[in-house]
């Protein structure tokens, strides 16, 4: 996965992603693709969950998963997330659920949860930080003031590292794949380096939803894993979302 | 320097938008899921569309599961297992689960396991 917030210079956030699933869950040798990956592209939809006929919240998911890993609470924050590998990952999360422990959240619970009931970007950031959980995970948050967008790196008990747009510091993106962004990432997975590459090159003056769709759309952070790109502007309450496709030559990651 | 080697990397893209050529598979459709509504009955319209693909996509996951357990077990765990663990999830995420499956015609345990793969797929 690759997820972006980033603020332009007259204080627009834009929030955009890449959902990146499937890996070793076999290879189609033919089409020379992922199977799993390619199962899930058919059930891309867009949701609009309303409530006495108005919009709470609005997501991209897969047809069948109540969770939600991308969405827009319109006016107020954009949210996604992304995997962090970890040793102690999910499956110590389901034992303990199994042998009775339940005070820890499910990942795409929570993020249901806050785009459901957060009415407000520090309280989306606090429940998101804050909230045991059963695997470790990244959020990418992002708000509808200057400076507001945000990565919370998690593990399953903590709040490890919170890293902010600081337009003083000439931070006016973040940026997150899979690996904590104090390290560098696995060797023979940076999407992290083209991605920033691209997104210095737009520079913060043209910085938009369309040219973050180009950030998106370069390999390898556009690869074989890749199902659908979503773009959302917090003050429009937009969301919009494309299946990918990744023509080879391209990268299995 | 790992990461660059086209032609699996290449020059940041300019014009991609809006979507077209052939990094552009397809737009996505839209549905309204009503909050309002009991949590079983909320999913029933997307899934009565998505019902086919659903079940393709399982039926995918269960192949690589057969794949490494011929015999059948691992799904079998699943279909048995995962069932009994419905009830132990929060609501409104139980009864919609519970909705999904009888919407869709999956057995249950199969769209319990869907439905916390990120924390399965850890393992």
């Amino acid at each position: 996965c690759t997820s972006v917030v980033a603020e332009d210079n007259k204080g627009n956030l834009v929030h955009g992603r890449n959902l990146d699933f499937g890996l070793f869950m076999g290879w189609d040798v033919k089409n020379k693709s992922w199977i799993i990956s390619e199962k899930l592209k058919p059930l891309v939809v867009n949701l609009d969950f309303k409530r006495n006929n108005q919009t709470v919240f609005k997501s991209t998911n897969f047809a069948g998963y109540v969770g939600m890993l991308t969405g827009i609470k319109p006016h107020i924050f954009t949210l996604t997330m992304n995997e962090r590998f970890s040793l102690d990952g999910g499956y110590i999360g389901i034992l303990e659920w199994i042998l009775g422990q339940r005070d820890g959240m499910w990942m795409s619970f929570l993020t249901r949860s806050v785009l459901e009931n957060a009415n407000s970007y520090e309280e989306a950031k606090t429940r998101l930080a804050q909230t045991k959980l059963l695997a470790p995970a990244y959020f990418i948050l992002g708000g509808n003031q200057t400076g507001q967008g945000c990565i919370i790196t998690r593990s399953r008990l903590l709040s490890i590292d919170i890293l902010e747009i600081d337009l003083k510091l000439g931070r006016w993106y973040v940026l997150e794949t899979n690996y904590d962004h104090w390290k560098e990432p696995f060797f023979l997975d940076d999407r992290r380096t083209p991605a920033k590459k691209c997104m210095n090159q737009t520079t913060q003056t043209n910085i938009s939803l369309k040219t973050i769709y180009d950030v998106l759309s370069t390999k390898p952070v556009l690869n074989k894993l890749t199902t659908y790109t979503t773009l959302m502007q917090v003050s429009e309450g937009s969301l919009e979302s494309y299946i990918r496709d990744c023509p080879n030559p391209c990268m299995p990651w | 320097t790992t990461q660059f080697i086209p032609p699996y990397t290449e020059e940041c893209r300019t014009g991609m938008y809006p979507p077209n050529g052939p990094t552009f598979r397809g737009a996505v459709s839209w549905y309204t899921v009503d909050l309002d509504l009991p949590p079983s009955k909320r999913w029933t319209a997307v899934i009565t569309d998505k019902k086919t693909d659903l079940i393709e996509m399982i039926q995918a996951i269960k192949d690589l599961a057969n794949a490494f357990v011929p015999s059948g077990k691992l799904i079998e765990l699943v279909d048995i297992m995962l069932p009994l663990m419905v009830d132990t999830l929060p609501n409104p995420f139980s009864d919609e689960i519970k909705g999904i499956a009888a919407v869709s015609g999956i057995p249950l345990g199969e769209v319990v396991l869907f439905n916390i793969f990120y924390e399965v797929f850890t393992v």
